[in-house]
C-alpha cells in the first residue's frame, strides 16, 4: 500500500510543504 | 473518559484545526455577509469574470498541461484551466488534512499502512464538509476566501464539469443548518478520519477505540455548544452516510472526465488518492 501511495506516505512521514507539491 | 480529559481533547483538535486551515468557517462566514469591513471578494458569475479573476486564483500547475491548454481555443480551454487549478488547490488541501490527522492523538501509533487507508478514503470526506462553511445557496468561496464563484456560473459550464459542483451546493446548504461552528468541525473532521470500515484496514480495534474517544468528545462538545439544539449529535452522525454517496459520485465523475478530456491530466497526489478507490 504504501508503495502504490508515495506522495500520501510521504506527506505523513515528514512536513511536506507546499512548495514540495 | 473523564469530561474533563474530552473537553481537553476538543481544545486540542480545535488549536490543530485553527493552525493548518487557513480559512476558517467563522472567516467564511463574515466574508460571505460582507462583514470584513472591505469589499475585497471579487465576483465571478461569468467567462469575463472568469478570465478577469484567474490572477486571483492558485494557478500552480504542471508545466505540460500548461503547455497542451494552451494550444487550445479559449472556450475549449477555459473549463480545464479552472478545472487545474481546482486541483492544484485540493492538492494543498490535502497536505492541510493530513497534518490535521497527524495531529489527532494516537494517529501517528497507527499502522502506517492503516495511516494511508485512512487518508486515502477520509480525505475527500473531509475536503466536502469543509467545503461547506465556504458556500451559501447562491455560491461559494474560493481561493482562500479571496473570490466568490456563483452558482449559476458553475452550472453553466459545459458537460461533466457543471454537475461537479451542484451536489456539494445541495450537502452544504442542508449542512450548514446544523450551524456547526469551527470548534465542533474540528471533532467532526477528526471522527471521519478515523473511520474503522475504510477498505483494506489491517487493525481496526485501535482505530475503532481512537474514533470511540473523539466521538464522547463530540458529543459533549455538542451539548456544551448547542444546549437547544436536539438531537445535533444524531444528525451529524447521519451526514456521514450522505456523505459517502457524494464521494462515490465525485470520484465517478473525475472517472468520467479522465475518459472524456483528452487533456485532463490529474495530479500526481489525486491520482494516488483516486486509485481503486470506490
Amino acid at each position: 500500500l504504501k508503495e502504490k501511495h508515495k506522495i500520501l506516505h510521504q506527506l505523513l512521514q515528514n512536513s511536506t510543504s507546499p512548495v514540495d507539491l | 473518559p473523564e469530561a474533563a480529559d474530552l473537553r481537553a481533547l476538543a481544545r486540542h483538535l480545535y488549536e490543530a484545526y485553527l493552525k493548518y486551515f487557513p480559512l476558517t468557517k467563522a472567516k467564511a462566514r463574515a466574508i460571505l455577509s460582507g462583514k470584513t469591513g472591505d469589499n475585497a471578494t471579487f465576483v465571478i458569475h461569468d467567462m469575463k469574470s472568469l478570465m478577469e479573476g484567474e490572477q486571483f486564483l492558485n494557478c500552480r500547475q504542471i508545466p505540460i498541461q500548461e503547455h497542451h491548454i494552451s494550444g487550445q481555443g479559449p472556450t475549449n480551454a477555459v473549463e480545464l484551466r479552472f478545472f487545474h487549478s481546482c486541483q492544484s488547490r485540493s492538492a494543498e488541501a490535502v497536505r492541510e488534512v493530513t497534518e490535521f490527522a497527524k495531529s489527532i492523538p494516537g494517529f501517528t501509533d497507527l499502522d502506517l499502512n492503516d495511516q494511508v487507508t485512512l487518508l486515502k478514503y477520509g480525505v475527500i470526506e473531509v475536503l466536502i464538509i469543509m467545503m461547506a462553511p465556504l458556500m451559501n445557496k447562491d455560491g461559494t468561496l474560493i481561493s482562500y476566501g479571496q473570490i466568490f464563484m456563483t452558482r449559476e456560473f458553475l452550472k453553466s459550464l459545459r458537460k461533466p464539469f457543471c454537475q461537479m459542483m451542484e451536489p456539494k451546493f445541495e450537502f452544504s446548504v442542508k449542512f450548514n443548518t446544523l450551524e456547526l461552528d469551527d470548534s465542533d468541525m474540528a471533532l467532526f473532521l477528526a471522527v471521519i478520519i478515523l473511520s474503522g470500515d475504510r477498505p483494506g484496514l489491517l487493525n481496526v480495534k485501535p482505530i475503532e477505540q481512537l474514533q470511540e474517544t473523539v466521538l464522547h468528545a463530540l458529543e459533549l462538545q455538542l451539548k456544551l455548544n448547542h444546549p437547544d439544539s436536539l438531537q445535533l449529535f444524531a444528525k451529524l452522525l447521519q451526514k456521514m452516510t450522505d456523505l459517502r454517496q457524494i464521494v462515490t459520485d465525485h470520484v465517478h465523475l473525475l472517472q468520467l472526465l479522465k475518459k472524456t478530456e483528452v487533456d485532463m491530466c490529474l495530479h500526481p497526489l489525486l491520482q494516488e488518492i483516486m486509485k481503486d478507490l470506490y
